[in-house]
């Protein structure tokens, strides 16, 4: 039978930095092919396909807590894959090979990650599930 | 069809929405 699709709405203008994502207005209603867990969407928008970043993005019935996995204040052990240095103040600046604790896994692909006494945000892309105790 | 996603991280939420959420 008929594929049926996940539609969002996008809440803010979104321009594409790169040939595979994908350009929309506030207020464009997408349709979603695949969501992946570093934060990147495949989306569908009338005859045009790519990536969009979930954080521009809202189900069309409302906010969707659902999907959002609880926070572990236990900390998940990850390793950095990549070197990142923050952009806003509440972002880790991490160096790749480092070891972390994952908190919570949010959509958008930036997760609350603890090093040592410190927790701010990274992105999921740069980390890797090491499951090896620090 | 090939569907590989972008290299770099997605950006933060736009301000606006950081802003309703805090």
């Amino acid at each position: 039978g008929p594929i049926i699709l996940q539609s969002y709405r996008v809440i803010a203008d979104y321009e594409k930095n790169s040939k595979s994502e994908l350009a929309a207005k506030n207020g464009d209603v997408v349709e979603i092919v695949e969501k992946s867990e570093n934060g990147w969407w495949f989306c569908q928008l009338r005859n045009k396909r790519g990536w969009m970043p979930a954080a521009y993005l809202e189900p069309l019935d409302g906010p969707d807590e659902s999907e959002e996995q609880d926070p572990n204040y236990e900390g998940d052990l990850h390793i950095t894959t990549k070197d990142y240095s923050g952009e806003l103040d509440d972002e880790l600046s991490l160096q790749e090979g480092e070891n972390v604790e994952v908190i919570h896994k949010l959509l958008d692909g930036w997760w609350v990650v603890r090093k040592g006494s410190i927790t701010g945000y990274f992105p999921a892309m740069y980390l890797q599930k090491s499951g090896e105790t620090a | 069809t090939i569907k590989r996603p972008p290299e770099n991280p997605p950006p933060r939420p736009p301000a606006e929405v950081r802003r309703k959420q805090a």
